[in-house]
């Protein structure tokens, strides 16, 4: 699912 | 952060390190493809775009930092050193790596998750990371001996893919965090890439002997 625009990983 | 996600960052700067200390200490480059490092900085460079944006945590942004700044002092190195880049085998590293790039852009307006400039970028960088390592396996392929330091950064790249993958199961069933679907093929793809290296890199490992990839 696409939650946020945050990419928290490299 | 988990465990798995760790090991990976930790595998992927190791990787980094292991190829910087190759071309220190021989200050030779021979073995390396200078298309796949030229790939490696185009995806660090459009892939963390975000650290003018947002903020993660001051790892995310060291490690970003990091890996934008080796992959450009490693393109430098092999292009412009004036020891480094006598021994860049320019013959045997032919690999058309615009044409990946040309296909992973065009790909990437196709397939995102949103349509902006960022998002379509952050997949342009994740297609582009899968496919990155080919010249460089091409390149190993065609030069038969793979001296050690050279073989190591491979196999610390595959493991670092690996890792991640790991890292999303995790995830999924710690946090139930469902990692992008875009993330998990190309991440996919890009670990079995490795597949054939990582099965000669064991079998020369058993056996103590060189790593030679077969014609």
């Amino acid at each position: 699912s696409y939650e946020s625009e945050i990419h928290d990983e490299l | 952060m988990n465990v798995f996600r760790f090991a990976g960052d930790m595998t992927h700067l190791i990787s980094i390190l292991v190829l910087l200390l190759k071309i220190y200490t021989t200050k030779s480059c021979s073995g390396i493809s200078l298309k796949t490092q030229e790939l490696y900085a185009v995806v660090f460079v459009t892939r963390y775009l975000d650290l003018v944006t947002d903020f993660i945590s001051v790892y995310n942004t060291v490690m970003k930092v990091v890996f934008i700044s080796s992959s450009l002092a490693i393109v430098w190195c092999i292009r412009r050193h004036k020891v480094v880049r006598r021994s860049y085998d320019k013959e045997l590293d032919t690999f058309r790596h615009w044409l990946l790039v040309g296909a992973c852009a065009v790909l990437a307006l196709v397939v995102h998750e949103k349509f902006s400039f960022q998002e379509v970028c952050w997949a342009f960088s994740i297609y582009l990371e899968a496919v990155a390592i080919l010249p460089q396996l091409v390149l190993l392929q065609r030069s038969g001996n793979v001296d050690n330091l050279t073989g190591q950064y491979v196999f610390f790249l595959g493991a670092y893919r690996a890792f991640y993958i790991l890292n999303w199961i995790y995830r999924y069933y710690s946090e139930q965090h469902f990692t992008r679907w875009i993330s998990c093929v190309s991440g996919i793809v890009q670990t079995a890439l490795y597949a054939d290296f990582f099965y000669y890199y064991f079998i020369s490992w058993k056996n103590n002997s060189k790593l030679q990839l077969p014609a």
